[in-house]
């Protein structure tokens, strides 16, 4: 059976569809079998990447690779809760029968609490969960006293993570992993960073999960989002060549990060 | 009658609760009668900041400026239209009513499709919306043909703050300002700089916002969070000597956005 592994955070702009799609085309670059799902129904972008990258690849005859690329229909019924119980009874179907088919299962969610992006939390093996290195991001993780600068309390996003491992532990006697993934991390900026790093440190062995290597704030990281192009694909459009140190540097951080995850 | 001034962007991530925060502190500064309003009732990132701040200047026995800092209440309704209309009637008459009293009612919005951040479009004088350096955040305003590079239509968040214009004009025969900011921009990136530049600016003849003196990628913008402090703060904490090159640019970067706002 193949590996459900979200890319969620409830915090807007977190790095989410960035990481879901250098994910998505460096799994697919190293042989995997992958399918994609875009479950943020208003924004899209992981499906505008992909339709942009269908365009590019065909406007120039080339043979980029691409995942099964997939969506979950959402509910029309009237009545709310009617409607948010169709929509997870459709999400954990989708993911499940995705799940029969390809190795690896990865699904871009909202910046957002929707019933579809609940359903993903509980159909998930694994949680990758980005986070930009401000204190603003951390407080959805936990809360942090202004006078004592301690740990006071998990906050929200939390949570809901720890309710989704809770039932997945009594439900399938199975572990929902749990990773954060500190992004857009500033090359100069060395004691805000020191402090994000060590809460996230704290939290990480307080309320369980696993520190992925990071990634940095890097232009290479959004450029290329208008031709549906990532890092990894630089070489096949004939870019490689000449590659500034910064993006060998892009492509290194993605190569740990996949590395890290051991998929 | 006092202006009402959302900050608003669907996109999540894009420097709402930043921008809010930093403007109605240098506004309250400027000696402006502020009535702030936080109507992200999920994350509460500027109640945070609030809070951080009281317990700060509790603390350390300063004499802060503060903002009346109001929420809205969400309906508890079952149904959803029922919901919606409550929520929306709620927030059109606690801003028509801050508006009575205060010089400016800012208003910071959810990064997401909320019938309160509807209602606050429907009520506001005018928009400010902060975009990332990224054709991801651009993505929401416009679309983009991946072969020209030309923009091919307005997108969703466009057509909904077209759609509050409109509805203003007819009902109120008053102008709904909108402006957009360029947030966390780069020191060093220029391609993909100059290309979002040129897009923003093809597009704000197009579809009509102004746009305002844009805010670098500072760290200084989001250190001072568990204070609850900002960069207009420091001087007021005895921080202001001494003040880094970057720190005193941060300042004129806010400045230049208050001056330019001509509040
Ligand atoms: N490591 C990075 N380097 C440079 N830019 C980045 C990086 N990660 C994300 N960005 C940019 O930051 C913005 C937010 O990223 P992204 O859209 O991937 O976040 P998200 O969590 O999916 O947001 P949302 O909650 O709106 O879905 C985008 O403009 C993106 O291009
Ligand atoms: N100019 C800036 N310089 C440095 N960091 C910034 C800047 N603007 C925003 N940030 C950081 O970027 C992240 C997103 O900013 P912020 O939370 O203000 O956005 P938002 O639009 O309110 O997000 P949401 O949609 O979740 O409400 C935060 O971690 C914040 O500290
Ligand atoms: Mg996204
Ligand atoms: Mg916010």
């Amino acid at each position: 059976l193949g590996k459900i592994i979200i890319i969620a955070n409830e915090k807007g702009g977190a790095g989410k569809s960035t990481i879901a799609t250098h994910l998505i085309i460096a799994c697919l670059k190293a042989g995997k079998k992958v399918c994609a799902f875009d479950i943020d129904n208003r924004q899209q972008t992981t499906t505008r990447f992909m339709e942009n990258r269908r365009v590019f690849n065909d406007t120039h005859g080339l043979s980029l690779i691409f995942p099964e690329f997939r969506s979950i229909e959402l509910s029309k019924e009237e009545e709310i809760k009617a409607r948010q119980e169709e929509d997870r009874e459709r999400t954990n179907s989708a993911l499940k029968a995705a799940a029969q088919d390809y190795e690896l299962v990865f699904v871009d969610c909202p910046g957002a609490d929707t019933a579809q992006a609940r359903a993903a939390h509980g159909s998930a093996d694994a949680i990758i969960t980005p986070v930009n290195d401000s204190f603003i991001d951390f407080d959805l993780l936990a809360k942090i006293d202004p006078v004592t600068d301690e740990i006071s309390a998990p906050n929200f996003y939390s949570q809901m993570v720890w309710e989704a491992k809770k039932n997945k532990a009594m439900k399938e006697r199975a572990h929902l992993e749990w990773f954060v993934i500190r992004n857009r991390l500033s090359q100069i900026d060395a004691r805000n960073k020191r402090r994000v790093g060590e809460a996230i440190e704290k939290l990480s062995k307080r309320i369980g999960f696993t520190i992925l290597p990071g990634l940095s704030e890097r232009v290479i990281f959004r450029e290329l989002f208008p031709k549906g192009l990532t890092i990894m694909d630089l070489e096949d459009v004939g870019e490689a060549n000449g590659m500034s140190l910064s993006n060998v540097a892009a492509r290194q951080e993605i190569r740990n990060l996949v590395q890290f995850l051991n998929l």
